[in-house]
């Protein structure tokens, strides 16, 4: 619908939905997405970052999306 | 909160970022 991929939206979701100032780490995702590789996480932050959905905010390991708030 | 405001502002820069390039691929779609 939006033009993501399921793992993509998946991943952009629980950005989305976490309420802490500094966002969501990879870690964090990981242990949401026990079905997802730690890289297939990564490939799709990446993604969503290029095409603005999300932000890294404290470092790279911290990620919050821009439809928040 | 727990962050600094160099984090703080450090967050907002990379989220106006994040908006612009949100536009622009946005703009690129039509």
């Amino acid at each position: 619908v939006n033009g993501l991929t399921a793992h993509q939206s998946q991943v952009l979701n629980l950005i989305k939905n976490c309420p802490v100032p500094e966002g969501m780490s990879l870690q964090e995702l990981k242990l949401q997405l026990q079905n997802m590789s730690m890289s297939t996480i990564k490939q799709a932050v990446e993604f969503l970052s290029s095409e603005g959905h999300i932000y890294s905010t404290v470092d790279d390991d911290h990620y919050k999306s821009t439809d928040a708030e | 909160s727990g962050l600094t405001e160099e984090q703080k502002r450090r967050i907002e820069e990379n989220r106006q970022k994040a908006l612009a390039r949100r536009a622009e691929r946005l703009a690129a779609q039509r």
